[in-house]
């Protein structure tokens, strides 16, 4: 889920 | 924000108006393999967290573009091989391949395995049309439908763009990313004289003809 906030764009 | 879902729109929709030319003329006739290949891998390595993806929305696209790219795949290595003509795809992709790796090796954020394979697959994104353009390049024309392919996928890019100003002003943090930012911006470049053909050209019902 940390991953998910740093790369938050597709 | 809307700059950031109609980017993600034109990218979805570029890749069902890839499928649609395809099925519609059961051709795969001016697509360039090697840029679809090179999307996969992008896909791939930017998508390695997407067991842990928090946000349905972005669960849903990742799964949409990594199973709609290897069907693409399919069809252009399997069903629609025969309209395939490698002897107009010959760009170097080992020069992209470089260059991304490259770069993700010298400034990931952090070096970790899925934060270098992140940064190799933004800036291999920021090349992967250049193999598209170089037949274009080769070929002189391009069908409508296409065209209108390369259009929305480069759209998708360029609308990051004001979606990064956007976020910029305002989220709290004020955060740039910068190595989204740099290569969405050689991204939009490279697409730049493509737009402009598309815009003189296609746009008023004229068929894809470089000059």
């Amino acid at each position: 889920a940390a991953k998910e906030a740093d790369h938050d764009e597709l | 924000n809307i700059f950031r879902v109609l980017g993600d729109f034109s990218h979805l929709a570029s890749i069902f108006i890839l499928l649609h030319k395809i099925q519609q003329l059961k051709s795969c006739s001016g697509i360039s393999f090697k840029s679809q290949v090179l999307y996969m891998l992008v896909y791939i390595t930017r998508y390695l967290d997407l067991p842990w993806t928090s946000s349905p929305y972005n669960f849903i696209f990742k799964v949409l573009f990594i199973s709609s790219e290897l069907y693409i795949i399919y069809l252009m290595a399997r069903a629609y091989k025969p309209t395939n003509d490698p002897n107009l795809d010959t760009f170097h992709v080992e020069f992209l391949l470089g260059f991304a790796g490259l770069l993700a090796l010298l400034f990931p954020y952090k070096y970790t395995i899925l934060e270098v394979f992140w940064a190799f697959s933004i800036w291999l994104e920021s090349v992967a049309i250049l193999p598209q353009l170089f037949m274009l390049q080769r070929t002189g024309e391009a069908e409508a439908m296409t065209a209108h392919y390369i259009a929305a996928l480069g759209m998708y890019r360029a609308l990051y763009i004001p979606n990064w100003i956007y976020r910029y002003f305002s989220e709290p943090t004020h955060k740039v990313d910068t190595i989204a930012v740099t290569a969405g911006i050689l991204q939009t470049i490279l697409y730049s004289d493509f737009f402009w053909i598309y815009y003189t050209k296609v746009m008023r019902g004229e068929k894809f003809k470089l000059p």
